[in-house]
């Protein structure tokens, strides 16, 4: 379970993890044990595969949603199709308080542009907002969807070529900064007092 | 001729974004 150098598998270097992300060294060791109690819910193999991310992150265990499937791809930047835990964290920091709103349009631009084709289609926008009412069991005509989905393209599409590419997006968002609120976890900040125990097993003295 | 039905307010990233929320919040519960 352990390396040579006696850190948990998974947590190797949690200076160089806190370097490039929002994260201190002492969150990312709080950050591990928040991994290692996902990671064992279902298997306990310090990896989080699809269906314990969904327990986990999303609270719905049904058996496809097109959501989970967006953004553990989003997370999966190795593409295994189960999570370490250094791909965990570095996706985690985009939605810390603190992340570069940047990295946060990005993310946000990735999640829905779901053929990752450079920019997020009609078809797409339809299928996601279909996808939620039937999620959250809310009923609407497809007239009324329409209706969203034009009066979006009217706020977005400023080039009017039906598709709604990146820079568009960034203007969108800058105008309206609710579209973001998904990508803010507030209580991120609360990591080393939710999980104190990290304090047992630290290997460096954080600054 | 007079639009009949209400105005959109919503547009539709808010609502998706009810849908693609990630949710630790119960991992954070006192």
């Amino acid at each position: 379970c352990c390396d040579l150098n006696n850190q948990p598998r998974g947590l190797e270097d949690p200076e160089l993890l806190a370097r490039e992300t929002v994260f201190s060294v002492s969150e990312i060791e709080a950050l591990y044990e928040l991994f290692k109690r996902i990671s064992s819910a279902v298997i306990d193999d310090g990896l989080i595969n699809k269906e314990e991310f969904q327990l986990a992150l999303f609270k719905i265990n049904k058996k496809e949603s097109l959501f989970v499937d967006r953004v553990f791809d989003l997370f999966d930047t190795k593409h295994s199709g189960i999570l370490g835990f250094e791909e965990f964290a570095r996706a985690l920091s985009v939605f810390h308080p603190n992340a570069l709103v940047d990295d946060k349009i990005e993310f946000s631009f990735q999640l829905y542009d779901l053929k990752q084709q450079g920019f997020i289609e009609r078809q797409e926008v339809k299928q996601m907002v279909v996808t939620t009412l039937a999620e959250s069991g809310m009923n609407l005509s497809d007239d009324v969807i329409e209706n969203i989905i034009n009066k979006t393209f009217e706020q977005a599409d400023t080039k009017h070529d039906g598709k709604i590419d990146k820079e568009e997006w960034k203007n969108l968002v800058l105008r309206h900064p609710s579209l973001l609120k998904n990508m803010t976890l507030q209580y991120l900040k609360d990591i080393t007092t939710t999980f104190p125990s990290f304090v047992f097993h630290s290997q460096v003295d954080d600054t | 001729q007079r639009n009949s039905g209400p105005p959109i307010l919503i547009n539709a990233f808010q609502l998706i974004g009810m849908s693609s929320c990630l949710d630790l919040s119960g991992f954070f519960e006192k």
